[in-house]
């Protein structure tokens, strides 16, 4: 499934806003793709998700879901 | 589980500022109540309640924007409420969210609190999705407790619970306060296991059933939430032995040992609890009879009818049970006159049903877990044909027992 760009836009908007994708302080404002792979990776794993990286279904269903408006630890590191 | 920081202190005030609207006020303190008991009763920590003044923990709700927060809320579903780490103790609530209590609709203002109480006390989010602490809202659980990940957090923060409380610091007691805990809430009851200490039909229609230090309503499509008594009633003590609801003059007494409470909804009344001292002490079950609107007192084999509106003869009491209610067993556990109009007694694991003669029905006694609390028996299947239509077919919730204006009278067996 092709994921349109205000799917992708939203998506990283969630992985920024609960702590997934940090903004660098210096550098270009646009992510990395590599970069948003890696969240996707964590919020997968943090999600109990098959970890793709990739922007499925599921894993755009997962972020729609109600939750808390805390951050959550979950990266590469922390979950390691 | 992920740590964020810690109270310096075990015994933390708090204050509840506002609560969601979409909950009556008494349902929403209940839940809020509960949330900090889940913490209160794995770990050695206390709140109490200030009304007025700085508190600890502040809970609260606000709408899509609010001066006195930073973080905005964003219009019903995605975030549901949002906490401060300690020591800062903010919880805020999405008002605009349809916040519920005991039904799979709209999200549970319990657990929810419970989560957000979590992050005040200094838990982050847990990476288990079963966890209180995940951060994405897992639904209703009609028999919530916290996960192993939960108890294990707090515990790393605070230490495990142990039977003394006491020992160090601080608080200005001199604030109207409530005192929440410290006593030990007990093992939660399975309101499958059918017995009862007492079941009442309740203002409102509601069907109360209490075991132990919990209390939970009964609906035709299931049961309500475990609560402690104590979270819905305060000042009220568990393993009652008796309890009973007049629509006549709207009071609730409830009976232990040789005390009486009245309530007028969730608030007692002035002077309680009194001591009983014209019936005897350790009732075994009370029931409002609404044929003469007088509440009967059950002990033993005995009876006493009682009119909360007058001064009462006595003397001609305790009567034989079986004198007036056919085929009822002694000792029974808990009583009550039902939305059928019905009369029922239950005692160990099942229920007798009367009927308008208080002349037990054919077929009973029949089970109470199975037909009262929705529990499956093991033994029975569909075609036993152990199903009583009367109880499991009604809606609970409307309430056509008459009402008399209250009345400001001390009832007279109460001294």
């Amino acid at each position: 499934r092709v994921v349109g760009p205000g799917e992708k836009e939203a998506a990283v908007d969630y992985l920024l806003q609960y702590g997934y994708l940090q903004r660098p302080l210096e550098g270009p404002d646009n992510f990395r793709p590599e970069d948003v792979t890696e969240a996707l990776r964590a919020f997968q794993e943090a999600s109990e998700l098959p970890v793709s990286g990739r922007l499925d279904d599921a894993t755009s269903a997962r972020m729609r879901q109600p939750r808390c408006g805390l951050e959550d630890p979950f990266n590469e590191k922390t979950l390691k | 589980y992920l740590l964020l920081g810690r109270w310096r202190k075990k015994h933390l005030t708090f204050r509840i500022v506002n609560l969601p609207s979409t909950l009556p006020s008494y349902t929403a303190r209940a839940a809020v109540l509960q949330a900090f008991q889940y913490w209160s009763s794995v770990a050695p920590l206390t709140f109490r309640e200030v009304k007025a003044g700085w508190a600890d923990i502040r809970l609260s709700s606000h709408g899509r924007h609010s001066p006195h927060c930073s973080s905005s809320f964003d219009g019903p579903g995605r975030v549901l409420a949002h906490a401060d780490i300690p020591e800062l103790g903010s919880v805020h609530f999405d008002e605009e969210e349809l916040w519920t209590e005991g039904t799979y609709r709209g999200v549970n203002l319990r657990i929810i609190a419970a989560h957000e109480l979590g992050h005040a006390l200094g838990l982050g989010h847990s990476r288990y999705t079963q966890a209180l602490m995940a951060p994405v809202y897992a639904g209703y659980r009609p028999y919530f407790k916290l996960h192993p990940d939960d108890v294990a957090g707090i515990q790393a923060l605070y230490g495990k619970k142990s039977p003394e409380i006491g020992e160090e610091e601080e608080e200005d007691t001199t604030l109207p306060t409530t005192t929440l805990v410290p006593t030990e809430p007990g093992p939660m009851p399975d309101p499958c296991s059918g017995d009862l200490d007492a079941v009442m039909l309740g203002p409102r229609g509601k069907t109360y059933a209490f075991k132990g230090n919990y209390v939970w309503t009964v609906t035709a499509s299931g049961l309500g939430p475990l609560f402690q008594v104590s979270a819905l009633w305060e000042g009220l003590p568990g393993n009652l032995d008796a309890a009973v609801y007049s629509p006549r003059t709207q009071w609730i007494h409830f009976f232990k040992g040789d005390k009486v409470w009245r309530y007028t909804n969730f608030k007692m009344s002035p002077g309680f609890p009194k001591k009983l001292n014209r019936v005897g002490p350790n009732l075994d079950a009370a029931l409002y009879w609404p044929i003469n609107k007088k509440v009967f007192l059950f002990k033993g084999s005995g009876y006493w009818q009682w009119d909360e509106l007058a001064t009462t003869d006595f003397s001609h009491y305790p009567k034989p049970t079986k004198g007036l209610f056919t085929g009822v067993p002694d000792q029974p556990s808990a009583a009550m006159s039902w939305l059928d109009g019905r009369v029922y007694f239950f005692k160990g694991k099942q229920y007798w049903r009367l009927n308008q003669q208080l002349q037990a029905e054919k077929g009973f006694p029949r089970d109470t877990a199975h037909n009262w609390m929705h529990c499956r028996s093991p033994n029975t299947t569909a075609s036993d044909g152990d199903t009583d239509s009367s109880v499991t077919g009604t809606t609970l919730n409307s309430d056509g027992s008459p009402r008399d204006t209250i009345l400001d009278v001390v009832p007279s067996v109460t001294d």
